[in-house]
């Protein structure tokens, strides 16, 4: 589909995607983690886009099976939500993730 | 107002009470937090509520100064958000304001 395509161009095209909503302090969290490791996330704030922001939302559940947010993506790889991020950083292993996407 | 008569009312009735909406993170972490202290907290669903959600939004904001979720008060008294309570909570002071309230 048209919105399917274009989740696959913004994920190949930028090495960080966040996919957010303004209001959500989940997605404040993750955002500002990553501004921290010096990372410029490309972040798509699903609020902002009117029924399109729940299309989104809608082609993301299918494509990764998570229908909440904030939804993010290292390197095109889908890395989950935002305790999926601050676990893999806890862990150690966010920011070799991050310089291999070239992020970093 | 009326609204405002019923804040009142909810916050004088009932220990703890949390103005929370059923989609967000934060508003769930809070109530698992009094849960896991065992208290049953007095929720009110904002999202559920229709458009009177958003006017007792602004109504909570005129009356304490917050206009953001989740909005707790114990005994009757503003405590804040999450991260206020959770503050609370590992100042270590959380446990007696619910006991003094007779929520635990
Ligand atoms: N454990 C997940 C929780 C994700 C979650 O529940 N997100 C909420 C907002 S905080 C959500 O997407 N709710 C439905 C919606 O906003 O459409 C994470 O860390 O990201
Ligand atoms: N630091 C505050 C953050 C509160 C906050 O930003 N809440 C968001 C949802 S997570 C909010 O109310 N956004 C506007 C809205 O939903 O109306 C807390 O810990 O509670
Ligand atoms: S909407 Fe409150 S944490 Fe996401």
């Amino acid at each position: 589909s048209g919105l399917e395509e274009d989740v696959k161009k913004t994920i190949g095209e930028n090495p960080v995607v966040v996919y957010s909503k303004t209001w959500c302090s989940y997605s404040s969290e993750v955002k500002s983690l990553f501004k921290r490791l010096g990372v410029n996330p490309h972040v798509v704030e699903l609020d902002q886009l009117g029924s399109q922001g729940s299309e989104l939302q809608k082609t993301l559940e299918s494509l990764t099976g998570q229908r909440t947010v904030p939804n993010v993506f290292i390197g095109s790889k889908h890395i989950g939500g935002c305790s999926d991020t601050v676990k893999l950083h806890q862990q150690g292993k966010l920011e070799s993730l991050l310089s291999e996407a070239g992020a970093v």
